[in-house]
Order: C-alpha cells, then structure tokens, then sequence
C-alpha cells in the first residue's frame, strides 16, 4: 500500500541491515501462514500420530478437482483427517470418536463429503453383516443421541469406505462425531482393527471454511 | 517480471524461501519443507507505471514513452512494486487435534512482479 498516497514502501530500498531485515520477513512469512490457517499460533501437538497410519491415510487424499480454480469469493477448502478415539468398546460394539476444530471464528465450517475408512479382517469366504450407528452430542442432552444406522455387508480383508449422510457430516461441523460400530451374527473378535500402526480408523473429510453464509455482493 | 540480480534497483521479485526446519515447524507442517514466499522491491519510475514489468516491445515502449511525456509534471507519482502473479501455497500439516489437514492457500507465492 501506498504510504499517504506518495512513497510507496517497495521503492525504498532496504533502509535496515540484511539480518534484521531476515528476521522481519521470517516473521512475516509465520504470520501470513497463519492467519490463512485461522490459527493464533502454530498447534503443538500432544498426540502423534504413527508413520504407517499417516501413510495409510494420505493415500486416500485427493487434489482439488481436475478444471477448478481457485477464485477469490470461494471459502478456502481443506482435507481434513481425524483419526479414531476408541471407547467403550467391548465385543458387541465399538464406538468411535473424532474431533474437528472450528477452522475459524466466523463464517462457520461447511461439511461437504465425510467418509469413515476402517479396516476388517475377515475369514477367506466370509461374509459379515454389521450395523453402523451414528451417534451425535446433543447440547441439551449429556448422552449422545442417534441421529441415523446404515447396515453393511462385507465379504473381504481390507479397508472400507462409507460415505456419512448429513447427520454425521453435521456432528463433524460442530466438532464432535461419534461412530458406534454393532457387528451382527457370527462374527470373529476384533474383526475390526482398531489399533495396528497402519490401520487406525480415520474419517476423511472435504471441508469449505467460510462458504456457507457468504453473500456475495454485485 | 524480472528477478533481482546483482545491483539491479529496478521493479523486481526477490527471492525469498522459508525453511520450515529452521523456525522450527517441521514438526507440524508434514509437507512441503519450506514456504518460497519472494516479494517484490526496487523502484518504479513514471514511465513504467501501469507496465507489468518492464517494457519488452515495441509496441510496450511506445506506451512508456508516451506516459512518461503525459506524466511529466504530476507529483508524488504514486506507482508502486507489486505483485503482478500469485500462486498458492499447498500444505499438509497437523492441527491442534493431531488431524492431518490439507489445504492451498491462495496468493502466498509471488511469482512475478511489477509497477502498478
């Protein structure tokens, strides 16, 4: 910007010695990244997460779609991974738990694809039926209230994907989602891999900051 | 545009990249190992007001030539060196949660530079 409408700053010339003036753009180059982040200061983190489920999960991260543009009215868009919290888990159910920070103080975080990646071990020639709950924090209510259940077959060892409905993207936007997990039928013990370096259940999510209450003045 | 060289005190794109393993961010930043920020400095002289860069052409001198006559006269001028192209800057990282987040943001790469 222009200093009084006159002198514009770039044209100045370095006016401070080249070790004052590294330590000025290394504090600006800090503090453009992030602010674009909606972060005060840089997240320290309290629980590391291995190098296989990293590796696991970045496989399923995607570009932003082919022919798209970045444009200057759009929100800015992340991909978010969160991996599991188990808890009251025993053999007749598994309940997971995933946390999103609120990426801003206003505008909000738009929710626009969720999808839980969880790993089965099955018998070969196995087919196992298991109903999916999702469960979500109620304000006014300390226990967590089901918002929908999807049944699901699976007849191989692997990772599989589901995509979560409104309900759970919804849970995501307010920061919290919980998944409970009922196998149903005959079905060997710890099925689902919950815990293995490289097999940590995640959700994979497309977020949009700021996008959903913009209005756009013409 | 034109990158900075030697004693050159034209418009011009410095250089300029931040390694996330010397502020001590590599920790939480998993990709890339630094920011390639660059920006612009040196002086813009009325006759390349407006030009994104310097004049290239024939047709591009004719026009500086032409506002340094129509400028001559004016005070203060006014024309700064800006950034003339951006690109984004994509990164992976954790947040406060441990969640692995990927997102471009956009603008944070000069790439080139020029008056305005």
């Amino acid at each position: 910007s222009l200093r009084g409408g006159s002198q514009c700053p770039a044209c100045e010339g370095p006016t401070m010695d080249l070790g004052s003036q590294r330590e000025l753009l290394l504090d600006l180059a800090k503090r453009n990244i992030l602010d674009n982040l909606h972060l005060t200061q840089r997240p320290t983190l309290n629980r590391p997460v291995a190098r296989a489920a990293l590796r696991t999960a970045l496989q399923h991260l995607h570009g932003p779609p082919q022919g798209t543009l970045l444009e200057d009215d759009r929100g800015q868009e992340y991909e978010i991974i969160s991996f599991a919290e188990t808890g009251l888990s025993n053999i007749n159910q598994t309940r997971l738990s995933f946390h999103f920070s609120d990426r801003t103080s206003s505008g909000g975080m738009e929710i626009q694809q969720a999808s839980l990646m969880f790993f089965i071990q099955l018998p070969p020639n196995t087919t196992w039926t298991m109903n999916m709950r999702v469960l979500v924090l109620n304000p006014r209510d300390p226990n967590l209230t089901l918002a929908t259940q999807q049944l699901l077959e699976m007849d191989t060892t692997g990772w599989h994907q589901l995509l979560l409905g409104p309900e759970a993207q919804a849970a995501c936007s307010q920061g919290h989602l919980t998944l409970e997990l009922v196998p149903e039928g005959q079905v060997a013990p710890n099925s689902i891999i919950l815990d293995g370096a490289a097999h940590r259940p995640f959700v994979s999510a497309r977020v949009r900051v700021g996008g959903k209450h913009r209005v756009r003045r013409r | 545009g034109i990158d900075c060289q030697g004693g050159s005190r034209m418009c011009c794109r410095q250089e300029f990249f931040v390694d996330f393993r010397e502020i001590g961010w590599q920790d939480w930043i998993i990709q890339p190992e630094g920011y390639a920020m660059n920006f612009c400095t040196g002086q813009c002289p009325l006759h390349v007001a407006g030009m994104p860069g310097i004049a290239a052409s024939f047709h591009t001198a004719v026009l500086s030539l032409l506002k340094a006559n129509t400028a001559t006269g004016t005070a203060g001028g006014g024309s700064c060196c800006v950034p003339t192209a951006r690109r984004p800057l994509s990164l992976l990282y954790y947040d406060r949660d441990s969640n692995i987040v990927k997102t471009d943001i956009p603008d944070m790469v000069v790439e080139a530079c020029g008056c305005s």
